[in-house]
């Protein structure tokens, strides 16, 4: 459709033309080689749809020239991959005003134990922060996980949802854990929840040894651990368009020169 | 297919002649574009005839431009010109041998944003500062 413009695309190009102008553009992305995701067809997933959410929402602000949009803005009135709202209230947006990069991270690691040692429901999740191109650094952070309808069993019930970071794996006891995040949430709620795991995503940044994961647990108002698949959160074997993943936000800390050719 | 070799050969030799004066090059200053005064050109950079739609997500391209032409004095009244690029078309006149004209370059640029997937299949949305040039002049 917006070909039209074009005087360029109007004849096809040699293959060393193709390969300069490849070269030349990569340049400007900033990128050292062409990338290769693993899985192409992966854009009906859920992070691919809320970063196309994001930048559908900045595209057409841009369109209408409207200078000074900021990434806060797209944020708040993307719709986020969700026919409802989220369920959490979304925290201080104020970060996004900085940001000049986001970026989602798929679920690596997801553990289907259904009991740690002390008979605790738990799943859990890790996330590859090695990838982050050089020179940015994260501002906000947030783990994303999206909620079904529970089990008919809880009615009404206010559940307690919490997220951990893990500090140290034990072989013959429960994981060291560091909370990160609660929220309290009615079983028939649904959508997504939204975690807050800014200061451990830097410190895997920093500390990439260190990024042993995340843990989830679900309790009952009196304190009795869930099954978490049972409250209705949709882990790697739900929907591709509900799979949980991480999303950062960054600035850029130094200025990318490019080489002189 | 159907064509002689000759046919196609001419063919050839006709769509590279054309292709030459689309595309911008060094040869383009030697010839009747010498002429030309500075200006803004069309010039569209699409990802997907680059073959990169498995991991650019959007956009499908984007309307570039460049800045071509020669800065001759007087400059267009609608083109903008930095002062010393007034001075340097003033000197140039006087010595043409030793002092160049002024370069014909972008003046603004505007960004875009670009959604892609990195190797693993982690998606990232950057905002390119300068990847479009909103208007040319004389610096």
């Amino acid at each position: 459709e917006s070909h039209v413009h074009s005087s360029f695309i109007y004849r096809r190009l040699r293959n060393h033309e193709r390969k300069e102008i490849q070269r030349e553009i990569l340049s400007i992305l900033g990128l050292p080689h062409r990338p290769r995701p693993f899985s192409p067809g992966k854009q009906a997933s859920s992070a691919p749809l809320f970063m196309l959410d994001l930048y559908n929402v900045m595209a057409n602000e841009e369109e209408h020239d409207m200078l000074g949009y900021t990434l806060t803005q797209a944020y708040r009135t993307a719709p986020l991959t969700t026919q409802s709202p989220p369920l959490a209230s979304l925290h201080d947006t104020n970060f996004l005003n900085d940001a000049d990069m986001v970026m989602s991270f798929v679920n690596l690691v997801e553990r289907d134990k259904d009991f740690s040692h002390q008979r605790r429901h738990y799943k859990e999740f890790r996330f590859d922060l090695t990838q982050i191109p050089r020179g940015e650094a994260v501002t906000a952070a947030e783990f994303r996980i999206y909620k079904d309808r529970s089990n008919n069993r809880f009615g009404n019930e206010t559940l307690k949802i919490s997220i951990y970071q893990i500090i140290k794996e034990n072989s013959n006891r429960d994981a060291d854990l560091f909370l990160l995040d609660t929220q309290r949430v009615p079983a028939y709620e649904v959508g997504w929840l939204v975690f807050d795991i800014t200061v451990t995503s830097n410190h895997w940044v920093i500390n990439p040894q260190n990024n042993l994961g995340l843990q989830l647990c679900v309790e009952t108002s009196d304190g009795r651990s869930v099954n978490v698949k049972s409250v209705g959160l949709v882990g790697r074997h739900g929907p591709q368009s509900k799979q949980p993943f991480l999303v950062a936000f960054f600035k850029a800390s130094e200025v990318l020169l490019r080489s002189v050719r | 297919a159907a064509n002689t070799k000759r046919k196609k050969q001419d063919k050839n030799k006709s769509s590279s002649q054309q292709d030459a004066s689309k595309m911008p090059s060094i040869t383009d200053h030697n010839t009747s574009e010498q002429k030309q005064a500075c200006k803004k050109h069309e010039l569209y950079v699409s990802f997907r005839d680059l073959g990169w739609q498995d991991w650019i997500i959007a956009p499908e391209g984007y309307a570039a431009f460049y800045c071509d032409g020669e800065c001759y004095f007087p400059l267009n009244a609608h083109m903008n010109a930095t002062n010393h690029a007034i001075v340097q078309t003033l000197v140039h006149l006087i010595s043409p041998e030793l002092v160049p004209r002024p370069c014909c370059a972008p003046t603004k640029l505007n960004a875009i944003s670009v959604l892609y997937f990195d190797d693993s299949s982690n998606v990232i949305l950057k905002k390119y500062r300068n990847m479009v040039v909103r208007s040319c002049g004389c610096h």
